[in-house]
């Protein structure tokens, strides 16, 4: 079988577990990388290097505090808005149903708190979404927020753990988590219009979901209490009878 | 006692040992994901190293190879009862995990730890 593409070998043994796992997040093989690039391409990479070494061994001393990280970047159809000096867009990351053996240990969104454009700058945040936010005076920065860690002179990462627990669905009916990205304009009240639509929210927000794999554990703890209690429910004299 | 049992009794696998060369231990072997046609969507590590267990059981199953009763009494059986049940086989005992960076087809980044990958040892069940 040497030359037949992986994917169909692994088809062929479907009921495998870690085979499931990868058909379920390998790509086709016609499809070629996605392209990723940039910051959330490069913050991984950064992760990465810190969990493991170059051969993939995984570092005694690492801090991630997960076995597994995934990255999600934002809808691309969100909603853009634009209020006096403020620009704000609605951003949608899509969350998949909770797996069983996964266990969310924290979420976190890093996104840029400074952005540069045409002469301007701009100081942005990120906000939970909440059905009240876009009334009164607008917007609170921070106020009921999580509070933001700054991790370069652009970026920034925050909290968001709790709000991911929280159910939403956007029109769809994909479970998504919903956070407004807002920006305001630090030189001048001039109302700068374009820089908005030819910025992707690609490039402004990701999410960091963290979670631990409890299917080992459990898997292997099952039957041996189990079956070692049933053991020792019928008949405790047995075992030591059958030692002797 | 068992292993004493064993040592005494003439059998063919005692003359199918071979040199000690041959018994079973572990290999290491590379491979690269471009190799298993996964390098579409695995962005590290680029080399994966899973290594291998090849070599014959011998008849005496000593300690250092980590073999469990059921191993030891299989090889009686095939010795002393009926050839026809196998001996035990050359396999992995130990394992580790392997940490792996990919794209997923949505265009998310996973970093992802899995377990038993890398083949440490072996052993003969």
């Amino acid at each position: 079988k040497v030359g037949q593409p992986s994917t169909a070998l692994l088809e062929e043994a479907p009921t495998l577990p870690l085979i499931q796992k990868l058909l379920e997040e390998a790509p086709g093989e016609q499809q070629r990388k996605p392209r990723v690039l940039g910051h959330p391409l490069q913050y991984m990479l950064d992760l990465y290097q810190r969990s493991a070494d170059a051969r993939g061994h995984p570092r005694e001393n690492r801090t991630i505090g997960a076995t597994m990280v995934r990255l999600i970047r934002p809808l691309t159809n969100v909603a853009k808005q634009l209020r006096g000096p403020w620009h704000i867009q609605t951003l949608d990351f899509p969350l998949r149903p909770n797996q069983v053996a996964y266990q969310l240990v924290r979420a976190t969104v890093v996104y840029r708190h400074q952005i540069h454009l045409a002469h301007f700058y701009l100081s942005c945040h990120l906000e939970p979404w909440v059905q009240k936010s876009l009334t009164n005076h607008f917007p609170s920065s921070g106020r009921g927020s999580p509070k933001p860690f700054l991790l370069s002179n652009a970026w920034t990462e925050m909290d968001v753990t709790q709000h991911v627990q929280q159910r939403h669905w956007n029109h769809k009916g994909l479970r998504v988590l919903r956070l407004h990205f807002m920006c305001q304009q630090q030189k001048g009240s001039e109302v700068l219009d374009l820089w908005w639509h030819g910025t992707s929210s690609l490039d402004t927000a990701f999410l960091l979901l963290y979670f631990n794999d409890t299917h080992k554990s459990v898997q292997k703890a099952k039957p041996l209490t189990r079956g070692l209690e049933k053991f020792m429910e019928r008949d405790s004299s047995l075992l030591l009878r059958k030692a002797r | 006692q068992a292993g004493n049992t064993a040592s005494e009794v003439p059998g063919p696998s005692w003359r199918n040992d071979g040199p000690e060369r041959n018994q079973c231990s572990l290999y290491p072997f590379q491979v690269s994901f471009r190799q298993l046609g996964w390098d579409h969507w695995i962005i590290a590590p680029h080399l994966y190293t899973p290594n291998y267990c090849k070599g014959a059981c011998p008849r005496v199953l000593h300690y250092g190879l980590n073999s469990p009763n059921h191993a030891i009494i299989q090889n009686l059986v095939n010795e002393l009862v009926d050839q026809s049940v196998p001996q035990p086989s050359c396999v992995p005992y130990k394992y580790v995990p392997i940490s792996i960076l990919l794209i997923e087809a949505n265009g998310n980044i996973l970093y992802k730890e899995y377990e038993d990958m890398i083949a440490q040892s072996c052993t003969c069940r």
